[in-house]
């Protein structure tokens, strides 16, 4: 049967919510495997460097190359991985 | 498949590696094993030996941790990030470091390993009944000494077979107590504990005195987890408390009430309002033999894969029968060469402007007991093919495989062949018996083994092995132990280290390529594993890592997670005819 009264959501101790943003998720994740540097994150226009990292990561990790933050590349940011940068060292 | 820059590989191929630490997830035993066959992975495919250290500073340092573990690259809680591992090279290099706020297992939940009792270390069985109930975990029910149990069949009723649970009551991991288990209550730091604790360290490992006095006798151990032992949250490896109460209401067992993502948790006190004490509930984890065959390709010298089914594509993703793929073995055979092959090679030369039809390369020395090898001259004189003649025009094609990296159309004596490498189009006719003297004009199907590169073709019930100029055969099908009821072989699918699946009629055989003889447990049928496609398929074959069946003039194109991804025309879409 349907819960009688609403779910209460409770937020546990200790839990790391991660309060971010789909946006700050996918810079954090392009910046950590390799696909944009700090510099090009901070420089050049965010909406271009964005839309290229994500294509970059798209192709290697044999996605459709959208350059969007569509909701197959999130799922992909979101799955368990190896640590090993995907570019450089 | 990708290297680290400069092609970072050892210098030797006897490596070292030692387990530095062991997660409380699993008995120390399937640790080591999961740690072995998944070096056995690599050296099954290269000349590499592995050999485990228990002292000294080895090639390959291996150690789980959490959160900061001390080297500058934190994991980050549960999921997420799972471990991570360096490449070859002195210090911290080679070193491969899992995070221990996973939960480990093998792939398909807890792997709870009895000791004592009467069923010689065999794993929980669960459910299991005893005195009439079912139980899900490991229990104390039935005992005085409170030490949890469980039967390792499903019915201790019936068959009497149990053995105790991982609990630190029983033993406890590393330390400097040779296993003792716990004493409780003991005091720490002037304060008495009747549990484990985390008091006292930064890793978040829950430990425990092996005597009443650790401020007098400093004897202590690390505490296995228990099968209820919570993942994460604030309380890693304590178990649950059941039943525990929560906004009031009491549960007995793991709830996803409070949470948005359905993951089941539960309190590690009896009261969550009052205590806020909690952690997630055993899932079916990740299998630490995958993760560490993927850790260890990076200890090798193996960068992250672009190929989703290559073990070296970086997201982790559990798969039952595990074979390597053969992005992965290319991988590592371009730095260490083959098993008992020759040397490591570089990359192979660029092919020559016009690619030729080329007959395969030298395969590599065989230890199969083959008949004496032979060079035939051409028997009959070869029937002329007149090379423009177009494959666009053929309806289908007698057998179709890629040798060399190009796909090769075979048709009455004829051949083309397409490169994926270069868009020159289709390349041909060519005449079979230029290329492989003694063969006859119409084959069934072809496939080069991707080890040691020779072509094995398949005509009616017999079949010829080519290995560079050399040919053996023809010899009948049941030498390879393929029984009468196969008339003619219609296509192979490379499987990797050594395998190929030979196709013909509704089955399918597994033939170990090394010793030229099918695996026990074949023939099968088809529409077991490759649900979907035309079971009388006139073609089979692998190309760029899916599997293609051919029936008239389509095909059924199917990637190795058996899942059918496309259906198209042979001619317009893998011939690119206009």
């Amino acid at each position: 049967p349907l819960q009688s009264k609403p779910q209460a959501v409770v937020t546990f101790p200790g839990e790391l919510v991660s309060g971010l943003s789909d946006l700050e998720l996918a810079e954090n994740y392009l910046l950590r495997f390799g696909y944009t540097t700090a510099v090009e994150a901070r420089t050049g226009s965010k909406r271009v460097s964005l839309a290229k990292a994500l294509r970059k990561m798209q192709k290697k990790l044999g996605l459709e190359e959208t350059g969007e933050l569509d909701a197959t590349t999130l799922e992909a940011m979101r799955a368990p991985r190896c640590g090993v940068p995907d570019i450089g060292t | 498949f990708l290297t680290f820059e400069g092609d970072l590989k050892w210098d030797h191929m006897d490596l070292t590696y030692r387990v530095m630490n062991y997660s409380p997830d699993l008995d120390r035993a399937v640790i080591d094993d999961a740690f072995k066959r998944a070096f056995k992975v690599w050296s099954d495919v290269t000349p590499l030996t592995f050999t485990q250290i228990y002292s000294g500073e080895a090639d390959i340092m291996i150690m789980f941790g959490s959160r900061e573990h001390g080297d500058g690259y934190p994991f980050d809680g549960k999921d997420g990030l799972l471990a991570h591992a360096f490449p070859p090279g002195r210090g911290i290099q080679g070193d491969a470091h899992f995070d221990d706020d996973e939960l480990w297992t093998l792939g398909t939940g807890l792997v709870v390993k009895t000791r004592h009792g009467n069923a010689n270390g065999a794993d929980c069985h669960f459910p299991f009944i005893f005195e009439g109930r079912s139980y899900s975990r490991c229990i104390t029910e039935g005992r005085t000494d409170g030490l949890p149990w469980c039967a390792t069949t499903a019915s201790y009723d019936h068959d009497k077979k149990y053995g105790f649970c991982p609990s630190e009551l029983l033993y406890t991991n590393g330390g400097n107590s040779d296993g003792a288990p716990c004493v409780f209550p003991f005091v720490f730091d002037g304060t008495s504990y009747n549990a484990c604790t985390t008091d006292g360290r930064s890793d978040g490992y829950r430990w425990c005195a092996t005597t009443s006095n650790f401020d007098q006798d400093k004897k202590y151990g690390f505490c296995p987890n228990r099968d209820t032992a919570v993942i994460g949250g604030n309380s890693q490896g304590d178990p649950c408390v059941f039943p525990f109460t929560f906004l009031g209401q009491s549960y007995s067992s793991c709830t996803s009430q409070g949470r948005q993502d359905g993951k089941l948790w539960c309190a590690t006190t009896s009261n969550y309002d009052t205590d806020k004490k909690w952690g997630f509930c055993p899932d079916r984890g990740y299998s630490i033999f995958l993760v560490a065959a993927h850790e260890f390709g990076h200890s090798l010298g193996l960068d992250h894969s672009s190929v989703r089914e290559a073990l070296m594509y970086p997201m982790y993703s559990y798969v039952q029968d595990f074979q390597l793929h053969p992005d992965d073995v290319r991988g590592i055979q371009y730095l260490y060469g083959h098993g008992s092959g020759p040397e490591p090679t570089a990359p192979a030369p660029v092919p020559t402007e016009e690619p030729q039809p080329l007959p395969t390369e030298a395969g590599s020395t065989s230890t199969t007991e083959e008949e004496e090898e032979e060079t035939l001259e051409p028997t009959a004189e070869p029937i002329p093919v007149d090379p423009s003649q177009d494959a666009c025009v053929e309806k289908n094609f007698d057998a179709i495989t890629e040798i060399n990296g190009e796909l090769h159309f075979f048709k009455d004596g004829k051949y083309w062949t397409l490169s994926s490498f270069w868009d020159s189009g289709i390349q041909g006719a060519f005449s079979i018996a230029d290329a492989w003297p003694g063969l006859p004009a119409v084959i069934d199907a072809a496939f080069q083994d991707v080890l040691t590169k020779r072509v094995f073709f398949f005509s009616g019930r017999q079949f010829w092995v080519f290995s560079g100029q050399s040919m053996l055969g023809p010899r009948g099908i049941e030498k390879l132990g393929i029984g009468k009821e196969a008339r003619r072989i219609s296509g192979a699918l490379q499987r990797g280290r050594g395998k190929v699946l030979l196709f013909s009629g509704e089955s399918y055989w597994r033939l170990d390529v090394k010793v030229q003889r099918v695996d026990k447990g074949y023939p099968r049928a088809t529409d077991d594993v490759f649900t979907g496609v035309p079971l009388d398929a006139r073609n089979v074959f692998l190309y760029q890592d899916k599997y293609y069946f051919c029936r008239g003039s389509f095909y059924w194109r199917m990637t190795p997670r058996y899942q059918v991804d496309r259906v198209g025309y042979v001619k317009y879409d893998i011939l690119q005819c206009p």
